[in-house]
């Protein structure tokens, strides 16, 4: 995706 | 989201929730390392930042809530409710765990992914997370006869980490440019930290007999 990579784990 | 991860998340509430049960019905941290609960809850502190600025899904923030609510109330059980912080043993949870927070600060400084208030927070959490199990498992060598329920706490706190391993490879596999190595590498090295724990965990189960860990 164009966003910078979120932490999307816990 | 995959298998191992939602895993790995119901095992990690699993274990908070053994904690809570414990502490909330028998009113006893008996064997329980407040040092331990402390970095934890930094842990999820510094890890959340982003609860309120990056909304990723429903389960994401909620189990985000349910985790930092948790540690801080087991915290504040131990430390403040007056029954409960008359069985904690503060004279045998010796660990100086503000050693641990400095190294992984400095790390967190100098190995990160983006020199960023939030990633370096962030990466922190990573680290001290690894190392915040040292206070409980010094603890429980020192506890003579460990209760169930806080040995059953101990193996799901271990077991969570081992599980999203399980979900870094399958996502590494899946997910073209998914690779994370501060958090692999944090990840292994707190899933081995357990390793004896694992060892003797099984040990008194095979046996049958009451779980104790060597000297």
């Amino acid at each position: 995706r164009g966003k910078n990579f979120q932490h999307d784990e816990l | 989201m995959n298998i191992f991860r939602l895993a790995g998340d119901m095992t990690h509430l699993a274990s908070v929730l053994v904690l809570l049960l414990k502490i909330h019905t028998i009113k006893s941290c008996a064997g329980v390392s407040l040092k331990t609960q402390e970095l934890y809850a930094l842990v999820f502190a510094t890890r959340y930042l982003d609860i309120v600025t990056d909304f990723i899904s429903v389960y994401n923030t909620v189990m985000k809530l349910i985790f930092l609510g948790s540690s801080f109330s087991i915290v504040w059980y131990i430390r403040h409710h007056r029954v409960v912080r008359r069985s904690y043993d503060k004279d045998q949870d010796t660990f100086r765990h503000y050693l641990l927070m400095i190294p992984c600060m400095l790390l967190a400084l100098f190995v990160h992914e983006k020199f960023t208030f939030k990633e370096v927070m962030w990466t922190f959490s990573l680290y001290l997370e690894a190392v915040a199990i040292l206070p409980q498992l010094v603890l429980l060598q020192r506890t003579r006869n460990i209760d169930n329920l806080t040995g059953q706490y101990v193996f799901l706190l271990g077991a969570y980490r081992g599980l999203y391993i399980f979900n870094w490879i399958y996502r590494y596999f899946t997910e073209p440019h998914f690779v994370h190595w501060i958090t692999w590498i944090a990840g292994v090295v707190q899933t081995l930290l357990y390793a004896d724990f694992f060892y003797y965990y099984f040990e008194s189960w095979k046996n049958n007999v009451r779980l104790q860990l060597p000297a």
